[in-house]
């Protein structure tokens, strides 16, 4: 049968940053091909295709319904991949190598993480979960 | 045809998006 795509309403104005991702205006209506669990979501709008970031978009039917899964405050060890430094106050600044708890994965792959007595949002596309278990 | 997602990390929520959550 036929593919039925989610249809997502643009909450904010959003300039591309590479070609791979398409321009959107505040009220346009993207149709969902692809979710990134990094928080790029592949979209079609209009006659245009690419990425676009998850956070500038809101379901179309029940934009109050919560799609983020639930957070697991007992935290899932993964491993920073890429150092990362804090360019907003409720983010973590990391190195690269260093074992971390996930605590809430976010669509908009802004993970909030743990480490030690720290916790802010981190980029998801720069963890890898670990084998282990604490 | 899909490309890979651009490998740096999508802009964080526009202020809209957060004074929601809030």
């Amino acid at each position: 049968g036929p593919i039925i795509l989610e249809s997502y309403r643009v909450i904010s104005d959003y300039s591309k940053t590479s070609k791979y991702e398409i321009n959107l205006l505040t009220g346009d209506l993207v149709e969902i091909v692809e979710k990134s669990p990094n928080g790029w979501w592949f979209c079609q709008c209009d006659t245009k295709r690419g990425w676009v970031p998850a956070s500038y978009l809101e379901p179309l039917d029940g934009p109050e319904e919560p799609e983020d899964a639930d957070p697991n405050y007992a935290g899932e060890l993964y491993i920073t991949t890429q150092a990362y430094k804090a360019a907003q106050d409720d983010e973590l600044t990391l190195e690269t190598g260093e074992t971390i708890e996930v605590i809430h994965k976010l669509l908009d792959g802004w993970w909030v993480v743990r480490k030690g007595e720290e916790t802010g949002h981190f980029p998801s596309m720069f963890l890898h979960k670990t084998g282990e278990k604490k | 045809s899909i490309k890979l997602p651009p490998q740096n990390p999508p802009p964080r929520p526009p202020a809209e998006m957060r004074r929601k959550r809030a």
